[in-house]
């Protein structure tokens, strides 16, 4: 009956709240399921019952404190090179919206993944290095490169693996509502064409934010403790 | 009157196995795993003597007494969840990320008379 379905519905939208959801999702498109987060599913599920030793406030596996841990995808998008001399082989924009970050919500880590399509091994010459920024920008501008602005992160890589974690939570504190980050790798090499310099990261597939916050309930939790 | 029904001994306070299948309850497109858990929950009488293993307090036991004494007047004690455990949850929130989250108090591991 109508009376029925409009109180199955209150309950449901007020359980759905206290699970931390604004309403029932309805996964448009589902983004496939970032295995570091099944495996954790995996592991907790193999644990014997009650977990009686278990901090539930606290991500064991990446030992930080935590009980929400989210995986985004980046919406950002390749930028053209732009960059006049040197050998810039890519540049992205990448951004992150955060907005489901919940009022209350502390972040303890951070961690962007970079995933390419294969290990890569640049051809091997002496002295060739890829080299890694990452520039924290505005969402709303165009970065532009300004000689001497200070690079978030700064990486060489003599090789580059398939999956490559770079840990931003020490810069990350206070996330914001939505996260915009200028990427930049370029080959720096005395010998060997510039596309032969690139080639490692040619091969980028993706880029993922994982992100570890302690909900209110841990917060409510760890000030009462 | 009617002969009284076939007394049979009414099982005490205790969980009982209750399993709760997403699917039934319209949440499968959005929860990844699991896709069900024994959540349990609490069944039973709290008769009078209260039993030790029942986990009542005091409050329970002079509940019970005066209930014997006055049935109409003085409810039983409740049979509730004494101790809960978590879950963690694998599912898609609003804007199609990915998150894994931990629940407290979902699987119910002991009951008792309050």
């Amino acid at each position: 009956s109508p009376v029925l379905a409009a109180g199955l519905s209150r309950q449901e939208s007020s359980l759905l709240q206290s699970l931390g959801l604004s309403a029932k999702p309805s996964p448009k498109n589902p983004a496939p399921v970032p295995p570091v987060l099944r495996r954790m599913f995996q592991r907790r599920e193999a644990l014997p019952r009650p977990h009686k030793d278990r901090d539930p406030c606290r991500v064991e596996e990446l030992s930080v404190p935590g009980d929400i841990v989210r995986v985004f995808a980046d919406q950002g998008r390749f930028l053209p090179e732009g960059q006049p001399q040197g050998q810039l082989c890519l540049r992205r924009l990448l951004f992150f919206n955060l907005s489901v970050l919940e009022e209350g919500e502390r972040l303890t880590m951070a961690r962007l993944e970079l995933q390419f399509q294969h290990n890569s091994y640049p051809a091997p010459s002496p002295g060739q290095v890829l080299e890694l920024r990452l520039y924290r920008v505005s969402p709303r501008g165009l970065p532009q490169p300004r000689p001497g602005r200070r690079p978030l992160l700064e990486r060489s890589f003599v090789r580059l693996h398939k999956s490559l974690p770079l840990d931003l939570s020490a810069a990350l504190k206070t996330p914001g509502r939505n996260l915009a980050l200028l990427l930049e790798i370029s080959a720096s090499g005395r010998t060997g064409s510039l596309r032969s310099l690139c080639a490692s990261s040619d091969s980028f597939v993706a880029t993922s934010l994982l992100v570890v916050t302690l909900g209110r309930q841990c917060r409510a939790g760890r000030s009462r403790r | 009157s009617a002969p009284s029904p076939s007394v049979t001994p009414s099982p005490l306070c205790k969980p009982r196995r209750l399993y709760i299948s997403f699917s039934d309850v319209g949440w499968e497109n959005w929860i990844i795993a699991p896709q069900g858990y024994l959540a349990n929950y609490c069944g039973g009488e709290c008769p009078f003597p209260l039993a030790a293993e029942l986990n009542s307090t005091n409050h329970a036991v002079l509940q019970t007494m005066v209930h014997s004494l006055d049935p109409r007047g003085t409810p039983q004690p409740c049979c509730v969840p004494v101790r809960l455990s978590p879950i963690s949850i694998l599912y898609y929130d609003n804007s199609d990320n990915v998150v894994l989250r931990h629940y407290e108090d979902m699987v119910v591991d002991e009951c008792g008379c309050r």
